[in-house]
């Protein structure tokens, strides 16, 4: 039995808009202390990790930890169907073939109950070894998306480069080359404006556009995001969901042979 | 041009 009351339901939707653009299928783990999901893009480029803990729920119940195999296009397509404002609760049985979404309007007024098919995934679980980064920078998501996206106008590329002096994306292109520099800014009004850079070695990257452009659908899910980096490792691109968990983007560099 | 690499020369299956 399980059964998972999302008071925000809208947070469900946006976690869905954030990473069907790049997985197909994946399988969702419940356990009692939540559920979580880990999937590659079909190219086996990026990963996905996505975490959400049961203490964000209003109403969480999982008898015993269970694999469901979702398309998250068709999972999506059920979720487009609630209400922003809409309570949703996912409900399943021990043994079934189906998952259940429940949307509640806020006003009760209005219930609804879409029954999804689930599916047999072959999934490799992957193991993330526990990393020391070079560079973390924190900074505004929505200036990461616009940077991600101006950059893919001129190149495929992007090379992000941290110094003491600051973070710098580079990209270059048929028409030219375009620099994009970040200095560290943490006099400003409000926290999540802020952009700070730790860093213990200086580091330079470079890593497909594409990808980066498609994490960035998870940006209304948090005002910031984290970007961390050490030579020879994926880029961790992190979006935490308050007080519920992360969806985390893992993207394998472009490298000289 | 540098390479793409996979995701997979970084993270290993169990």
């Amino acid at each position: 039995m399980l059964e998972l009351r999302l008071v925000q339901g809208s947070l469900l939707k946006k976690v869905l808009e954030s990473i069907k653009d790049l997985v197909n299928d994946a399988n969702f783990d419940f356990s009692s202390s939540g559920f979580s999901l880990q999937s590659m893009d079909s190219s086996h480029v990026a990963l996905v990790a996505l975490l959400l803990k049961s203490e964000g729920f209003e109403h969480y119940r999982c008898d015993r930890n269970t694999s469901m195999g979702m398309n998250l296009g068709n999972m999506s397509k059920m979720l487009k169907c609630a209400g922003n404002d809409d309570i949703i609760t996912i409900k399943g049985d021990d043994g079934s073939d189906t998952v259940t979404f429940m949307f509640e309007s806020p006003t009760q007024d209005k219930i609804a109950d879409f029954e999804m098919k689930l599916m047999d995934i072959d999934s490799e679980h992957l193991g993330i070894p526990e990393a020391e980064y070079h560079a973390i920078v924190k900074m505004p998501s929505a200036e990461f998306a616009r940077i991600c996206k101006d950059l893919a106008s001129i190149g495929d590329t992007v090379v992000i480069s941290v110094t003491k002096e600051g973070v710098k994306f580079s990209t270059r292109g048929d028409i030219g080359t375009a620099n994009i520099v970040l200095r560290q800014n943490t006099t400003v009004d409000k926290p999540e404006d802020a952009t700070v850079i730790e860093m213990n070695e200086p580091v330079s990257m470079t890593f497909a556009l594409r990808y980066m452009n498609s994490f960035t659908k998870a940006t209304p899910l948090s005002n910031t995001v984290t970007i961390s980096m050490s030579p020879d490792l994926p880029v961790v691109v992190e979006y935490k969901i308050a007080e519920m968990g992360y969806v985390r983007f893992y993207l394998a560099p472009k490298m000289e042979e | 041009m540098p390479r793409q690499k996979s995701i997979l020369s970084f993270f290993q299956k169990p």
